[in-house]
């Protein structure tokens, strides 16, 4: 079935939040779907990660704050490797 | 600040660049002079000294690119990433990518090309990205900067002249 506006804006934001986080900060890629990991302890770290790195509320959490600093244009050098 | 692993840098002071190939969205001379007042901001506080050429390698090869552009990096469309580039050494590294899918401009109205490419030849010299918020070394494009006052961060000078020192008195 074709994924409703919500859904599917939910699904985009999980796509930008998995490649964020792989691209960046070194999460590492694993097939399995992102939106069920999510809340996994190590995505809540890489999370974690961005969120002290960029400057903002160390939540571990998807907040509107941290969503909002994904979507800006940036550099593509990582800022955490392996 | 931070500098790569391994510290890398440059072992020679003066180093050469060269702008590959051009932008549609601004006149060339305008992408020359936002290279040339980029690389001047880190001139200004390190005993580095950069001329251009137009052929051959030089140290510091500017291209713009889109999409796959045979580095394994490959640029993502308008917005998100807007450049990337490599530490100091031979061959890619030192050179900086821009990704032609952005609306390069001299000002702030799109992505401003002086900015991004300051920012990008820190990476050339062998800063990484900082932390710190008011950094140019800041990994987030920030399209609110007074370009007018625009100076490098005491962040941004500290890690240059952690590598190269000042600029001889």
């Amino acid at each position: 079935h074709p994924l409703n506006g919500a859904a599917r804006d939910e699904e985009d934001s999980m796509d930008l939040v998995q490649h964020y986080l792989e691209d960046y900060y070194n999460l590492a890629k694993d097939a399995k779907q992102f939106a069920k990991r999510k809340d996994s302890s190590p995505v809540v770290k890489k999370i974690q990660e961005m969120q002290k790195f960029l400057g903002l509320k160390v939540t571990g959490k998807l907040d509107s704050d941290t969503l909002q600093v994904m979507h800006k244009p940036r550099c593509g050098v990582p800022d955490i490797r392996e | 600040f931070r500098t790569f692993p391994g510290m890398p840098k440059w072992r020679k002071t003066h180093l050469t660049y060269r702008i590959v190939n051009y932008t549609l969205d601004l006149p060339r001379d305008a992408v020359d002079s936002a290279i040339e007042k980029a690389l001047k901001v880190w001139e200004e506080v390190t005993p580095l000294t950069f001329s251009r050429i137009y052929e051959r390698e030089a140290d510091i090869m500017i291209t713009f690119a889109v999409r796959n552009h045979g580095d394994f990096f490959d640029f993502d469309g308008p917005g998100k990433v807007l450049a990337h580039a490599y530490p100091p050494g031979p061959g890619i590294n030192g050179d900086a990518h821009f990704d032609d899918d952005e609306q390069w401009t001299k000002d702030t109205s799109g992505t401003n090309l002086f900015l991004v490419a300051a920012h990008e030849f820190g990476h050339s010299l062998g800063l990484e990205h900082s932390k710190n918020p008011e950094a140019l070394m800041y990994p987030v494009y920030n399209s609110s900067t007074d370009l007018a006052s625009f100076r490098l961060s005491q962040d941004d000078v500290t890690g240059i002249q952690s590598l190269y020192g000042p600029p001889p008195a």
